[in-house]
């Protein structure tokens, strides 16, 4: 069983950029300084910013779960190793 | 490749596109060893004008005019010491997936002699645009999602994926499909591996209706490993064997008479050579005859000079081995056990892996994973199938041929639907190297409907294992009929799957609504292939509404053909479509009545001017 306040990565998509003159970063870091005790930027790995909208986080599972709830997240799900074909 | 893509009809001949050198494939893999000749720019113009991407620099890592952008996506925990970090591959996949999809032409090339030729990519004027996600302990989610978000906004043309997990996630819980979905938001197919988990049915991953789901199958060319003993008989075996005894024979020693009795192995454990079982002492420098299949750990490190295996598993694909090592089907073992219990000094020889004919292809291989489709059970996956067995492509130097070997070569053959996807990844870039405006949809549909069709002789699972066919990418340029798709079909596809407007609006970046009249049932997706499912001894009706579009002669009139077996009832309304010009789209419906057992039942529904037959396989199963 994981210790529920272990921290491993999580991917939170978000759909499409965002319309008009937007720093997704700076949403994304917003987005995690609501929900992370320490700073947001130490846990953030990747902005997806070019193509579409999302990141990938160092969350506790809490934290994971409150991001689910959050408005403009489509989805919230931990990071799995895929494997060569 | 040094057969594939003369397989499928690729030669000298063969028509090409003055634009090939503006396709741009993003290879998500292991990166790719810069230096092979595979990748040599000689003779490439300047960088096509609509790149955007970057050469991410590295110690070790330069790019040229083949290899005109690289990238590499590194968390912690990914990598082991012998990974680079850099876009440079260690591994090798990545090396050999890049050059079955774009490499370059090399003559000559083999495995130490084997499958010696010339080895290409399909499209090999191509650019290459490497975004490394995959190192020793995996390919992690959030490095696939970067790749993504950077290749699509890099400007590649296609994208191919050789990976995927074990099992199948929802689309929007998996990073490849949810790459997949902005991919072909920006008109970027994205050809993907079927999985290696088959036979089992069901096993199918990377199934997004978006993407392009790539099964693996033969060609006909096949590997033999003979065996001689000294009495002259010969064994056909099935492993690809680089080494070359020079018919010398050795001493041979059955594996149950050299038990390892110093760790308390008893002949029948050492029978079947597991590791420790063997004594090193009695077999050293003999060859070694094993009883089952249990890999080459156990005669290697006793020291034998090489190993016969009996083996009872599927024969349909190769292996490679760093000792002399052969494979012999159960029969054939039990006449090496009889000759070496009648024979006072029995002798044997290995011989090279020589190559044969294999007149049974192609076939689905036995590894190629199989639907039905886990997600969404009425969208038939895989698509389609390519060649991915026993493939000779590039290799990377700082990888061995095997595992425990020491030998560095720069072609390799290897198997796996990782190996099929790139072959249909270069079909996908030569059809669009010929329409560069057509969607991904419109570039699935012509792979699928110009495939050349396969029968359940070979493959008990029929469609559930090779989709539409296999791939015939000259025809695929001419495929007359298009079934196309955009984003707002898959919009209305996601609402009738159930996913909220929140987050289809969310997903598409606009305001886009669900409701009865806009809700796309699952059989109304625009594909070019037809699945029903229920539950098993049910009959069941489902109708099928779809939209083709006419990309071959300007006026043309197509007939419906219906290939029905006994228990399936289809109808098409209309039964005649006519076009006046190029680009006109006209629908219908197929309805399809099934009466389903516990199996299932497949025909095909073929519109044919004459000149083009555009082919749809129909499936209705018991789910």
């Amino acid at each position: 069983a994981s210790d529920t306040n272990e921290r491993q990565v999580y991917i939170v998509y978000m759909g499409d950029l965002p319309k008009g003159d937007v720093s997704v970063s700076n949403i994304h870091i917003g987005m995690l300084e609501e929900i992370v005790s320490g700073v947001a930027s130490d846990v953030l790995l990747y902005s997806y910013r070019r193509s579409f909208n999302g990141f990938a986080a160092k969350l506790t599972e809490d934290e994971a779960n409150k991001l689910k709830g959050k408005e403009g997240v489509v989805s919230v799900f931990p990071s799995q190793k895929k494997q060569l074909h | 490749t040094s057969r594939t893509w003369e397989f499928m009809g690729f030669n000298k001949k063969m028509k090409t596109s003055i634009i090939e050198s503006d396709i741009i494939i993003g290879m998500l893999d292991t990166g790719v060893w810069p230096e092979s000749e595979s990748f040599n720019d000689t003779g490439f113009g300047p960088i096509p004008k609509k790149w955007k991407g970057t050469c991410q620099k590295s110690a070790n890592f330069t790019c040229n005019n083949k290899i005109i952008g690289a990238r590499y996506y590194l968390t912690d925990g990914d990598n082991g010491p012998e990974d680079f970090i850099s876009p440079r591959d260690a591994e090798g996949h990545g090396t050999h997936t890049t050059s079955t999809a774009a490499g370059g032409l090399v003559s000559q090339a083999s495995l130490f002699g084997i499958a010696k030729g010339t080895v290409r990519g399909g499209v090999p004027s191509s650019r290459i645009a490497v975004y490394k996600i995959c190192w020793s302990y995996g390919c992690s989610d959030e490095g696939i999602l970067a790749a993504f978000d950077d290749a699509i906004a890099d400007g590649v043309d296609i994208i191919s994926l050789s990976v995927g997990s074990f099992i199948p996630f929802d689309y929007f819980e998996d990073s490849i499909a949810i790459g997949a979905f902005h991919a072909m938001k920006k008109g970027i197919l994205t050809s993907n591996s079927a999985g290696n988990s088959g036979p089992t049915p069901g096993s199918v991953v990377n199934v997004s209706p978006w993407s392009l789901t790539v099964a693996a199958s033969t060609i006909d060319r096949k590997f033999v490993t003979k065996v001689k003993l000294g009495n002259g008989q010969i064994y056909e075996g099935a492993t690809i064997n680089t080494f070359d005894l020079k018919g010398k024979m050795y001493p041979f020693i059955y594996g149950g008479d050299a038990p390892n009795l110093t760790l308390g192995v008893a002949s029948e454990f050492s029978r079947y050579c597991f590791p420790g079982a063997l004594n090193a002492t009695l077999v050293k420098g003999k060859i070694v005859f094993c009883e089952y299949f249990t890999d080459y750990e156990g005669v290697l490190e006793a020291g034998a000079l090489g190993a016969v295996f009996q083996d009872t598993g599927n024969k349909d694909f190769q292996f490679s081995y760093p000792l002399p090592f052969s494979t012999l089907n159960v029969n054939d073992g039990r006449m090496i056990i009889n000759y070496l219990n009648t024979t006072e000094n029995p002798t044997a020889t290995i011989f090279k892996t020589s190559q044969d004919n294999n007149q049974f292809a192609p076939f689905v291989v036995s590894f190629s994973s199989r639907g039905p489709n886990p997600i969404t059970t009425d969208i038939l996956k895989p698509d389609l199938t390519a060649p991915g067995v026993d493939i000779l492509a590039a290799w990377s130097e700082a990888s061995t041929v095997t595992e425990d070997d020491t030998r560095r070569t720069r072609y390799n053959i290897i198997s796996g639907t990782s190996m099929s996807c790139p072959h249909a990844t270069g079909a996908a870039a030569y059809v669009k190297s010929f329409h560069p405006t057509w969607s991904p949809a419109a570039i699935r549909s012509a792979l699928m409907t110009t495939a050349i069709p396969m029968t359940s002789n070979n493959n008990i699972e029929g469609e559930h294992a090779y989709g539409a066919g296999h791939i015939n990418p000259l025809q695929a340029t001419d495929p007359g009929l298009v079934y196309d798709a955009g984003e707002i079909d898959y919009v209305k596809f996601l609402c009738g799957q159930g996913y909220t407007i929140a987050n289809i609006q969310l997903i598409s970046g606009n305001s886009s609504s669900c409701s009865e009249e806009t809700d796309g049932t699952v059989w109304d997706l625009n594909y070019p292939s037809f699945a029903l499912s229920s539950t098993p001894g049910k009959s069941i009706t489902r109708v099928f509404h779809r939209t083709v579009t006419n990309v071959g002669s300007a006026v043309s009139n197509y007939r419906a053909v219906v290939n029905a077996p006994p228990g399936l009832i289809i109808q098409v309304q209309p039964s005649v479509l006519s076009f006046e010009y190029v680009g006109q789209q006209q629908s219908f419906v197929v309805t399809v009545g099934a009466e389903l057992g516990n199996s299932m039942i497949s025909g095909s529904l073929i519109w044919d001017d004459g000149v083009h037959q555009v082919k749809s396989p129909i499936v209705a199963y018991a789910s």
